[in-house]
């Protein structure tokens, strides 16, 4: 005996589409269309069921909504991810931010590989009005790190490391990042407090590997998803969410020192569905 | 293209290897899926499902299972999409060539200059630089490390200058020099900004580039056809640098923009160094996008 589907095909195939597109994958969309079968039973109706998806969805990544605001002064903070998906923008924004609640910060430029990585961290710096802790070019990045954790204990500030961006598949790379955090820990107990992963939203399914090889590296404890100012929605998160239970903590939206937001999950819903 | 089969064999025998319409019916599901979560797009899989669909209509005269032979034309279909060889890029004979490099925010467009600078020297081009990315926090000097470490002359630009302004400069004093290729860096934008992609019309009729390569990002997800559409519109680029290959992503977000943009991706980043730098290789996607 097999029980008659939720919906119709055509509903069905509508609302796989909207979330296929999204980048949520068919095993999330499919998870997330039996789900919302059970609650909608026999609604066909495709704006009140696209509606009810909106909500659903919502409601679901509201349990995973982190704090842009937790790090305290003394806290460190380190922003990874892979190459290109707005780390150093971040590490501006963050520092934006938090100095206009009053909050003392330590820029770290520890991405020590890549052209004029710290002079576009330093340029920051300056726009935003925190002090940027850098060597030079080939430095070993531990040690950036390290002195800007000592810079912001001195200081009593928070301690803002940026990293250069790496593929996750990369052993060697992922190695150096638990070097990183491994030294970071050495110059204060307990930290880094807060290990947050840059994701660009205009990307697909890779993602998802990527959340979990930064995170069985050095454990992330907050997802910040950049560039939803563009047309990437960043259904990933969906999947990422529910198997590593991961927050987020922030979007980015836009180039600028302002472009950041706390995670809202009704809007970026809303951007879904 | 053989892991293309072997990937796709597991689905196979887990369907039974029979080949009444049902079992028929859940084997190119599971391949839609499969090609989906590769990132693909639900048309172009469509597209593709539906032409091998057609293939086995068609008696096939070996007798092979109606399986193998639907394997056998997705393997064919992806590389006709993919297309053969790589294209070479499009330079004058006699005379200074422009390159324009576009795309999306952090694609690879600065580190993609500089490695198809490298690129051309050892094909005994001479070459400069030129950065037209005056916004973001240190783009020009990127670029003039990437070219001092490989010495190749970088335009001097001035941030405070409009980047149309200094590209008829840069290419006016290229001709004069005789450079052989001159290649622009340009900012990344959204496609969906509108201001910003007409500066992009407006320097491509400026310049009148032989070549403009679009870079896009190996990992890029469903909306790499809608935004490659919008770059299409804006300056119809006549190339692709695909880059962060070394992530070793499945892929569809190629195959998808080549099958509806016909753009021909000329290039592959294998990783951030300068020397990471290769023709496209269509297998390589190819194999991945079956695994
Ligand atoms: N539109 C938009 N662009 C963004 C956003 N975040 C970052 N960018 C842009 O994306 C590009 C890359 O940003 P970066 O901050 O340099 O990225 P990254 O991760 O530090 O890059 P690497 O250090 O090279 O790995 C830049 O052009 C940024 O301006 C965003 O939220 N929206
Ligand atoms: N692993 C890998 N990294 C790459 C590749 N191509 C570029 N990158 C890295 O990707 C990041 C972004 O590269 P950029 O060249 O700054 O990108 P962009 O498109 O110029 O960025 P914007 O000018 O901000 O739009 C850098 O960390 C590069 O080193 C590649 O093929 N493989
Ligand atoms: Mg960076
Ligand atoms: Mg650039």
């Amino acid at each position: 005996f097999r029980r008659k589907p939720a919906f119709d095909d055509e509903t069905r195939e509508q609302l796989r589409e909207t979330l296929i597109g999204a980048d949520f994958g068919t095993t999330a969309a499919d998870a997330v269309i039996e789900a919302l079968g059970r609650k909608a039973r026999g609604v066909n109706d495709l704006d009140a069921l696209l509606a009810a998806l909106r909500e659903a969805l919502a409601e679901r990544l509201a349990a995973f909504v982190g704090d842009v605001d937790a790090p305290q002064p003394g806290e460190v903070v380190l922003i990874v991810g892979i190459n290109g998906s707005g780390k150093t923008t971040s590490v501006a924004r963050l520092a934006h931010r938090w100095k206009e609640q009053g909050k003392p910060v330590v820029i770290g430029a520890a991405d020590t590989f890549r052209a004029a990585a710290a002079e576009q961290l330093e340029v920051w710096g300056e726009r935003v009005g925190v002090r940027v802790v850098r060597q030079k070019a080939g430095a070993d990045p531990a040690a950036v790190a390290f002195d800007t954790v000592q810079a912001a204990q001195a200081a009593n500030a928070i301690a803002l490391i940026d990293t250069a961006g790496r593929i996750h598949g990369d052993q060697g790379l992922m190695e150096e990042l638990k070097k990183i955090r491994r030294v970071i820990g050495k110059a204060v107990e307990g930290a880094p407090q807060h290990v947050w992963l840059t994701l660009d939203a205009s990307q697909g399914q890779t993602a998802i590997e990527q959340a979990r090889r930064f995170h069985e590296a050095v454990g992330v404890t907050g997802l910040i998803v950049n560039k939803l100012d563009g047309e990437g929605m960043a259904g990933f998160v969906y999947p990422i969410t529910e198997e590593l239970g991961i927050p987020i903590i922030a979007i980015g939206v836009g180039e600028g020192m302002e472009d950041l937001e706390p995670f809202a999950p009704e809007r970026f819903a809303a951007q879904i569905v | 293209f053989e892991r293309l089969t072997e990937g796709l064999t597991g689905a196979l025998s887990a369907l039974g290897g029979r080949a009444d319409d049902s079992t028929r019916h859940a084997f190119i599901e599971t391949i839609r899926d499969r090609l989906l979560d590769a990132d693909a797009h639900p048309d172009v899989v469509g597209d593709l499902i539906e032409r091998l669909e057609n293939r086995l209509s068609r008696p096939d005269d070996e007798g092979r299972p109606a399986s193998e032979r639907f394997l056998t034309g997705l393997e064919e279909e992806i590389a006709r999409i993919l297309g053969g060889q790589a294209e070479p890029l499009r330079l004058r004979s006699s005379g200074t060539s422009a390159v324009m490099v576009v795309g999306l925010q952090g694609t690879g467009k600065t580190t993609s200059v500089g490695k198809l600078a490298q690129h051309l020297r050892t094909q005994k081009k001479n070459v400069m630089l030129v950065p037209l990315d005056v916004k973001r926090p240190a783009a020009i000097e990127q670029l003039q490390i990437l070219g001092r470490d490989l010495d190749i002359p970088v335009w001097d630009t001035d941030a405070r200058q409009k980047p149309v302004k200094v590209a008829r400069a840069a290419l006016k004093a290229a001709e004069k020099q005789k450079v052989d290729v001159v290649i622009f860096d340009t900012a990344g934008r959204l496609a969906i900004d509108q201001e910003l992609m007409r500066e992009l019309t407006q320097l491509r009729d400026k310049l009148r580039p032989q070549e403009i390569l679009y870079v896009m990002d190996a990992m890029a997800g469903q909306t790499a056809v809608q935004t490659a559409e919008r770059f299409v519109e804006a300056v119809r680029p006549s190339g692709m640098i695909l880059t962060k290959v070394d992530a070793d992503p499945r892929g569809g977000a190629v195959l998808s923009v080549r099958a509806r943009t016909g753009i021909p991706v000329k290039f592959m980043g294998v990783g951030e160094k300068a020397s990471d730098f290769e023709p496209f290789d269509p297998t390589r996607i190819a194999r991945r996008l079956l695994d």
